[in-house]
């Protein structure tokens, strides 16, 4: 249960720093872009 | 003192015989220096006294895991192996049991990295690997799983052979029981299938002995920047780990990792198969390792005077053999993984998830193409009525963002304030909650994930620790009243 329920969040920061990071990215491209 | 090279002029021993094992150990041997700590104690280096060798005595408190300690005794007692450490004897002593061991005069490879502050060289490498395969056989031939391969674990004796040591967590496979399935050993040294708790077998060491590879070619393990709990859900997800500059390394070298670290264990090589690869099989000269040795004693010795001379300038204060012993040796353990901080990892980690590309295919779905995208902005296509660079899909698409963004703005600032307030991160990601953070908010919150997390998974363990602490108390009454 203990494994389990560090699985949850560990995958929840996870996904999360996925969304961060891909949001990140695409305003630097954006950035980019426009310079 | 004088560290020795050679090997001393003396019959083998093999174990001690009844007689040394009724006397007091005092009697028996004269405790030199302390060497290290071990998974469940402190090791010393001893003299015999009957035959002049030198041994290592691992000194366990009695309170300590005994049913682990056996184990590991039982283990080593079943080996006879040059390339498994050898277990002599063991005594009680006060509240300590004295387990007598072969002594390996130049410690373990990751100390002799760390005193040398060099990596090793491929030969080197393959040297060594070639020791660890042959121990490794023989375990796996015993029917028995090492469980924590890593260069922590492998020490090297005077004479430059390598041999496998440490078996606190070993296991042993019975026929009936051919997959175990505990989660034991160091998180970044473990295999997939471990972590998977999926049930492993014998070849888990050679995911372990891959990844030791990598560990004495670069210095440090794939993913010891990252925090370890972060590491054991990649391990399973991610393709296995490979070389940071694989340019630097053989060809021979990385096929030899790459078939160590085959995910499925099935189409993993055995420990037998490996020691026909190329890379070890081609002979290496006999003094490789003796150099290396040579060389980290020196550095030793030199650090041991240094020491020493500080001693002599400071005293006025009483000098602590345990500082000299520290300076001497000190084991790879736990504090491997006490080192990696929060902080550091984050940027190190984002910076190897845009440099893999994995951000790339993360972009595409977002419906930006990025192979597309990135020959457009190159480009500047003209459209013919508008004399226009034309735009991107990726510009587009934040373009129509923004304009639904202005539409409900009001009602997404309130949500951006209660997300900030919470010390969790939300279940599920507000796309259009993070497109109206700036910039500067979407690095800090980054920057907070790791000590967010790590305080989340700290206050799940005490959960856990306090309705796991009466169970605990109620084994150990019971296990007291059984003693009685």
């Amino acid at each position: 249960l203990f494994m389990k329920e560090l699985e949850r969040i560990v995958k929840s920061y996870e996904s999360y720093r996925q969304a961060l990071l891909t949001e990140v990215e695409a305003r630097q491209k954006r950035q980019q872009w426009y310079a | 003192e004088k560290v020795q090279l050679r090997s001393h002029p003396r019959r083998q021993l093999k174990k001690l015989s009844e007689d040394s094992l009724t006397k007091q150990p005092e009697e028996v041997f004269d405790v030199l220096e302390k060497l290290g700590e071990g998974s469940y104690g402190s090791v010393f280096k001893a003299h015999f006294k009957e035959t002049g060798e030198i041994v290592a005595i691992k000194q366990v408190p009695v309170e300590s895991d005994l049913q682990e300690i056996i184990k590991e005794i039982s283990i080593m007692q079943q080996c006879n192996s040059p390339y498994v450490v050898k277990y002599y004897g063991s005594y009680f002593k006060n509240s300590d049991l004295w387990i007598v061991m072969e002594y390996c005069g130049a410690g373990s490879v990751s100390d002799i990295i760390r005193l040398r502050n060099k990596t090793l060289t491929e030969d080197e490498i393959a040297a060594i690997l070639h020791s660890t395969l042959k121990g490794l056989e023989y375990l796996h031939f015993m029917r028995k799983i090492h469980r924590d391969i890593k260069a922590g674990n492998i020490l090297l004796n005077a004479e430059g052979h390598a041999k496998l040591a440490d078996f606190g967590v070993a296991g042993q496979l019975t026929d009936t029981m051919a997959k175990r399935n505990t989660v034991i050993g160091t998180p970044f040294w473990m295999a997939p299938e471990v972590i998977q708790e999926i049930g492993y077998n014998c070849v888990a060491d050679i995911w372990s002995l891959g990844i030791t590879a990598i560990e004495m070619a670069e210095g440090k393990p794939p993913y010891a920047d990252i925090h370890p709990m972060r590491a054991i859900f990649m391990i399973p997800s991610n393709p296995p780990p490979t070389f940071r500059n694989p340019d630097q390394w053989s060809e021979p070298f990385k096929e030899f990792v790459s078939q160590c670290l085959v995910k499925n264990p099935e189409n993993r090589a055995t420990a037998t198969q490996l020691l026909q690869h190329p890379f070890i099989k081609s002979p290496k000269p006999g003094t490789i390792l003796r150099a290396l040795i040579a060389d980290a004693v020196e550095v030793k010795l030199k650090k041991q005077e240094a020491q020493q001379r500080e001693q002599d300038q400071d005293e006025e204060e009483n000098s602590d053999e345990d500082e000299v012993d520290q300076g001497t040796m000190v084991r790879a353990g736990t504090s491997d993984l006490g080192t990696i901080r929060a902080a550091g990892s984050l940027g190190s980690s984002a910076g190897t998830m845009i440099d893999s590309g994995t951000m790339v295919s993360q972009m595409g779905t977002m419906v930006i193409n990025s192979d597309d995208e990135d020959e457009d902005a190159g480009t500047m296509k003209r459209r013919e009525e508008t004399m226009q660079p034309a735009k991107p899909s990726f510009l587009e698409y934040f373009e129509k963002q923004e304009k639904e963004k202005e539409s409900n703005n009001h009602g997404e600032s309130q949500n951006v304030a209660n997300n900030a307030d919470k010390s969790k991160i939300p279940a599920e990601v507000d796309m259009e909650v993070m497109r109206s953070w700036s910039v500067e908010e979407l690095r800090r919150r980054l920057a907070s994930l790791d000590p967010q997390m790590e305080q989340e998974i700290e206050e799940i363990r005490q959960r856990y620790q306090t309705k796991r602490q009466p169970i605990l108390d109620a084994i150990e009454a019971k296990k007291r009243r059984q003693k009685n």
